[in-house]
């Protein structure tokens, strides 16, 4: 299986923050503010994981991501 | 541990549980044990009691559903999301919602093991949230345990405990 597209990476992401961080639907209009509230939820992620602190979308980050869980956010709501 | 922010625990220690429907994976029976030995494994560690009942409306009402199923929280097809449950509150506070797109087994190494992801689930219908601790029942990823030899880890006993107490007859 090929390893995901940036593209995909970025919509896994996006999907996961917003489903289980809180992170708010992305807006074409508001791209800075967006990348910003989504590496906050990256940080808060990642930190409740136990990954290193980035607030980038690493691999780590994206494995973890892709691995079955349940479905009740990790934060919060 | 982490319980859920509010005064989210059930104020009785008899709860009453439905399985509404069944997935095509696994016998009746099947789903009815890994139902049960999942609750029971919270009764074993609180004063809570767990009754079924086979009609009206649960505390912990139970179905496999699939996608959308309209409680705002749309399922995503194989693997991802596994299933979901609700804090205690009236209504469909308690309920717990299984992924239909999923593969659920008894004791098959096969896909996912509905024991453990319904007792996962349990737990939030009890007011659990998620573990940060990665050997926690409650830690938000699916990991296979052996169902027969599982206990519940200290971390899940002690958040459980902190909203119900122990189990005085053990």
């Amino acid at each position: 299986i090929p390893p995901p597209s940036d593209t995909d990476r970025e919509s896994i992401a996006e999907n996961y923050l917003t489903k289980l961080y809180g992170l708010p639907k992305h807006t074409s209009s508001d791209v800075e503010r967006s990348s910003s509230a989504m590496s906050l939820r990256l940080k808060e992620m990642q930190q409740f994981f136990g990954l290193k602190i980035t607030g980038k979308l690493d691999d780590n980050t994206l494995e973890v991501m892709q691995k079955p869980r349940c479905g009740v956010p990790d934060v919060a709501a | 541990y982490s319980t859920f922010q509010g005064d989210y625990k059930w104020k009785k220690q008899d709860l009453t549980y439905r399985i509404e429907n069944y997935t095509p994976d696994m016998s009746v029976a099947e789903v009815d044990d890994s139902i049960k030995r999942a609750l029971q494994v919270w009764a074993d560690v609180t004063p809570l009691k767990f009754t079924r009942i086979y009609s009206g409306t649960a505390d912990i009402m139970i179905s496999f559903v699939v996608g959308d199923h309209r409680d705002g929280y749309p399922f995503d097809g194989p693997n991802g999301f596994l299933a979901h449950a609700f804090p205690p509150f009236e209504g469909i506070g308690g309920d717990a919602h299984f992924d239909d797109d999923e593969r659920f087994f008894y004791r098959s190494t096969q896909g996912y093991n509905l024991f453990l992801v319904a007792a996962h689930e349990f737990g939030h219908s009890l007011g659990l949230e998620h573990s940060r601790d990665p050997g926690a029942l409650m830690y938000p990823t699916y990991v296979y345990r052996d169902m027969d030899t599982f206990v519940l880890p200290k971390d899940d006993v002690d958040g459980i405990q902190s909203l119900y107490g122990p189990n005085k007859d053990i």
